[in-house]
Parts: C-alpha cells; structure tokens; sequence
C-alpha cells in the first residue's frame, strides 16, 4: 500500500512518540470519545499542509502542540511525519520511500521535511499535488463533513469538484 | 481545462447514479450542471437523488442518513474516477443504520483494492471488513495511546 | 426580569456542573457570563468544561462526542431547573460511545420521572431504558408506517 | 404523562392516518434511514406552531404535505393532531384533555384548532406558552443540533437561555 506510517510526537493528545503502521486496505481505528482518532485524522491534513485553523479546530498555529494535562506537563513542539510508499513513483521525487514531516512550535513558526531534510511548504504542496494529495477534501474527510457537499450552494459545489476533479 | 472538466464530470455522474444505486439499493441519483434555465446560476452542479419507491423531491427533505449515504457515494465517485493514493475516513457511518452500513461496507472493500483507507468508526460492520484494526485509547494521564487489536477484541456493545 | 434570569441562571449552571460530572463520569464544567473583561462582548454566556484528567481547553477542541455530551448535560440542566412538559429527542446519542450512552441513559431515566420522553435513537443502550418502543419502517408504497414493538422485537445488529 | 398522542395524516411520509400513543416515561422510536421518524419529530414542532421553514426542513408551507411517491399519488392536505394529558391543569383551558392541531394546504394556509375547534395561531401560542410549551428549542431537539449550543457566539447563546429560562 502508499500509506505506510504516521509518527507523532507531541500533536494534541500524542503527547508521548507514537506510531501507527499502516496496511494496504482498510485500517480501523476505533476507540471511545475524545480519545483521539480525530486528533490523529487532523495530523495527517496538518503534515499535507493544512493552513486553515477551522479545518483543524484550532485557533492558532500553536493550539496543535500538546497542551498538557492533570498529571502531565506542556511540551514546546509537535511533529508529524507520513512515510509513503514510492514504490511506482507515484511521487514525483527519486526515493523508493518518502517522509513527509512537519514540526509546530510555541512561536507559532511551522518547520517542514522531506525525508528528514528541511524543505519549504511550497516544495511539499508541489510534492503532494504531483501525487494527487492535493486535493485535501478527497483524502481527509473530516468528522461530521461526509454530507457537506449536500448544503452548499450550486456554484460551491463546483469550486469543489474542480479542485478534486 | 474545459473540456477536461466535462469529462471527468460526466464520468462522476456516471459512476454517482451506479454507487447511489447500490447504496440505496435502488432508486436512481444524477448530476447536473445548471444551465441557467431553471433560475439557478448557470455552471453549478445539481444533485439530484431519488430514493427506491420515493418521488423526486429537494435535497433538504431527504433523512439524515439518506444525506450521509448520498455524500458517501458521491465521494466514491470521485475517488473511482479520480483515485487519490490513501484517504482518511472519520465516522462517515455515524448516521447509518443497519443495512446502509452493510452497502457501505462493501463498497469500501471492493474500492480498497486501488485506495488505503484509514476508516475511523464505532461500527461493528464497518470494522469487520477491516484488514487491520487499531485501538486509540486514552490513558490516566489524559496522553493517547495506540494498540493493534485483531477482530475478536473489540468490544461486542451496541457500538464498538 | 433580569433578578430572575440570574436566579435561573446560577441555578441552570449548578445542574450543568453536576450534569457534566455525571455524563463524563469526572471533571468539571461551569456556565459563565461574560463581564468583558477577556475581550468578549459583556452578557454572552461561556460554556467550560474540562473532561476527566484533561487540562481546560477551547470549546473547538472538544471531539464529537464530548461536544455532543456537553449539549446533553445543557438541555438537561435547562430541563431540570424550567421543566417542560414533554420532549422530543432526536438522535442526540449518535456520536456516543458505548460507555458514554449508558450514562445519557441513566441520567434520561432519572429525568422521565417528571418530563415524557419520545427518544429517536439507533442505540441498543438507550433503548434499554424506553418504558415504550415503537418501530418505524417504510412500506413499498414509500409511506410511513408504525408499529408497537417490545424489547425482545428489536433486531439485535450493531445499531438497532 | 402529559403526551398522549400524536395522529399525522398527510403529513411528509405518513401518507395514510397514523397514530403514536404515547405513554409516560421514555419513548423509544426506532426504524432505518428515511422512514419518517425525524418526519414524526417534525410534525411535533410544526403542530405547535412552527413558522420556520429551515427548522421543518421544507422551503415552503406545503412541503409537509405529502407530495406522494412511485405507488401513490400527492395529496391535498396535512394534518396533525396533538393530544395532550391537562390533568393538573398545566395548560391554561378548562379542558381534561387538550388537542391541538395545525392542517396546511396547498394554497399555502394553514389552520389552526383546539379540541376541534377553528383558532388563530395566536391563540395556540398562548395556549401553548401557559404550559411551558412556548420554548421550542428545549421541547423539539432536531437532528444534529444537541451540540448548536457550543457553536453559538456567547450573545447568541444568551439570547437561547433568555427564552428558555
Ligand atoms: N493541543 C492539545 N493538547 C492536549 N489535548 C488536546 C489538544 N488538542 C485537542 N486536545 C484534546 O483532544 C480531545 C479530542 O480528541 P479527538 O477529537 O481526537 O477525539 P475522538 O477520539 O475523535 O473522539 P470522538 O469519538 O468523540 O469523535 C479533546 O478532549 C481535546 O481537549
Ligand atoms: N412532503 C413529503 N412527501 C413525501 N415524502 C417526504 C415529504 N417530506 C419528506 N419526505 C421524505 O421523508 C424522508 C425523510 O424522512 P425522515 O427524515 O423522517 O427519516 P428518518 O427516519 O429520520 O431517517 P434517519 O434515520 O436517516 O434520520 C425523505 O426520504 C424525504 O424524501
Ligand atoms: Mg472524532
Ligand atoms: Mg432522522
């Protein structure tokens, strides 16, 4: 399969290293309210490059680093970083596997990799667009979203269909 | 570029019509771009659906599960005709019943050969078509953490 | 007017502090208006709630379903403190989990001591705790049809 | 209980006279996608005077008349008929039992009718508000809305508690 791995590391309730290990076909991922499926769904738009706080309710670049809680302390940054399966060259980028990788800190300023090395948001939009991960309404369908296309006026609709299509 | 819209328009249409079809089992959906005639702006696209049985009627009217089903089929559309490499599904079942969630199941399986779908849900249908199965839970001390479950550990309540 | 909206007010607000602690089995929660001093317009009402372990964050950041126990825990406060007759609830518990539903459950029966309930749910948990279940289905004619159903009536798949 | 019954006939999917007997506690409905349960719950709020077509999810008055199907031809009229329980006299009228019922037609109107008897809207809503029954947003709590509350501006959500506290 493409998607092979998202490791976080501090991204809302991530606070400690954590791994999931994608297979092809379908994942599952259940578990009770507020445990942090969400969470985990709102760091794969943010390493794609999110901009939009709404999209991942925050209010501000820096709401996505783990706040802390009772029993633990605030951290000063977030990471995210997808491993790809480049098996095809799907990607348009000369690596047989490639991480995608994204940090937030306190300041509010957004550090992005490319296989662990530095890269501007800008090298990543065009990395994911030439492998159709641009379109982040078709790859990341948000919690409560599936029937938004339902309310929206005709001429919404098509924005949206040109950008997916 | 206008010409390669309409294509791929008229394929989504096609394909909306045959997943509504097998989502509803029954009943016939459309696409349609509004031609300016019917007092709409010219260029947006309509939705039409008609459940099995049911008269064509306007898209507010139609039940909240109806809605998430029609939303569900016109992503599939998409991504059959468009396939993007993996997608993120988050509770696009939470408003199904019983035998809308089995359709919706299946047709995930069969688009999952082309598609890794990360698919989070509390349904157990859902989660029996599941080639993996992770649990996200939340410890004592607020953190997330994450296990690999197979089938027969997740919980058998009304909901998973 | 405005002495009762502040008695109402403190009393609603006590209930909502109770509610959450109910509903969430922990934590705390608190109704607030607003004096102007943070930046909000003066007189707006705040909601807080901080979940079990958790640290108190933004309303935005609360996952579906705590959005969804919180709104219980309001109407409940609202209900207990200005009672109404009757109420209709219509799917409130779908974005609940299993733990989760049987504590709204809990909590509703309490409640239907002195409101009657007509309780829209495709949740085992809830309708556990129904004195009445009636069973709504679609003939092929495409018309609604009611039928009086017991316990034992209710398919037993992943949503009833 | 207060809830007796509630007959619909007509109205959006209850094509055929159909009757919920309501008895006191917790009333369980249940029924797959599309059956007409929210339809039921719709037929509550309009018969207690609804005038908002979003909130009744029509966008004009004679949408709740059933507009027929591929088996049955549209109708003419809607009507529903609520009865309630005025053993303590909660409802300001000298009446033991109480019926309150809304028809719409075609043409757009709408009548009103306690115990049978031609009213005017504003008789209804006064009827109505003596029994606490004025408050539709804590009597009718649509799909989807249980959490509106939380997505309100802090003046929105005062003027909420205003009418129902
Ligand atoms: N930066 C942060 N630091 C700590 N906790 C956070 C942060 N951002 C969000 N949270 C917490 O994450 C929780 C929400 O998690 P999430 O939305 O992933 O839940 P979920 O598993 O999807 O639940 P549901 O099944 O109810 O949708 C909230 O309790 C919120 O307070
Ligand atoms: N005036 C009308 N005439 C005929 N059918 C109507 C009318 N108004 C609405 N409908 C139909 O009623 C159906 C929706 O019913 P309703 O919202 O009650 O479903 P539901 O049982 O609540 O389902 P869900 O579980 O998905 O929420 C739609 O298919 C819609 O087309
Ligand atoms: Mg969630
Ligand atoms: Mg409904």
């Amino acid at each position: 399969g493409r998607l092979r791995e998202l490791r976080l590391h501090g991204f809302k309730t991530f606070a400690d290293p954590t791994r999931f290990v994608f297979e092809p076909g379908i994942n599952a991922v259940i578990g009770p309210n507020g445990s942090g499926k969400s969470n985990m769904a709102d760091a794969v738009r943010w390493v794609l490059g999110e901009q939009s706080n709404r999209s991942l309710r925050t209010r501000r670049g820096d709401d996505v680093i783990f706040t802390g809680s009772q029993q633990r302390r605030p951290q000063g940054m977030a990471e995210a970083i997808l491993t790809l399966d480049n098996f095809d060259g799907w990607l348009p980028i000369d690596f047989g596997e490639v991480s995608i990788g994204r940090r937030a800190y306190r300041s509010g300023e957004s550090e992005y990799l490319i296989n662990g090395a530095p890269a501007r948001l800008r090298d990543v939009v065009e990395l994911l667009a030439g492998g159709r991960l641009g379109a982040n309404e078709l790859v990341v369908v948000g919690q409560g979203t599936v029937d938004a296309a339902l309310s929206l006026r005709p001429e919404e609709r098509r924005q949206l269909f040109e950008e997916a299509a | 570029i206008g010409e390669r819209f309409h294509t791929a328009f008229a394929a989504i249409g096609r394909r909306f019509n045959e997943y509504c079809r097998l989502l509803f089992a029954g009943g016939s959906a459309s696409l349609r771009v509004s031609d300016g005639t019917d007092g709409e702006a010219p260029g947006g696209i309509e939705i039409v659906v008609q459940p099995p049985g049911k008269r064509l009627q306007r898209l507010s009217m139609l039940s909240g599960g109806e809605r998430a089903l029609t939303g569900v089929a016109l992503l599939f559309s998409m991504l059959s005709v468009n396939p993007v490499p993996f997608c993120i599904l988050d509770e696009v079942d939470a408003a199904l019943d019983e035998a809308n969630i089995g359709r919706f199941a299946e047709a995930l399986r069969t688009l999952s050969a082309q598609i890794d779908f990360v698919v989070i849900t509390h349904n157990r249908a859902t989660i029996e078509v599941a080639d993996t199965i992770y649990g996200v839970t939340m410890t004592d001390a607020a953190v997330s953490r994450v296990l690999s479950l197979r089938l027969a550990d997740v919980p058998v309540g009304a909901t998973a």
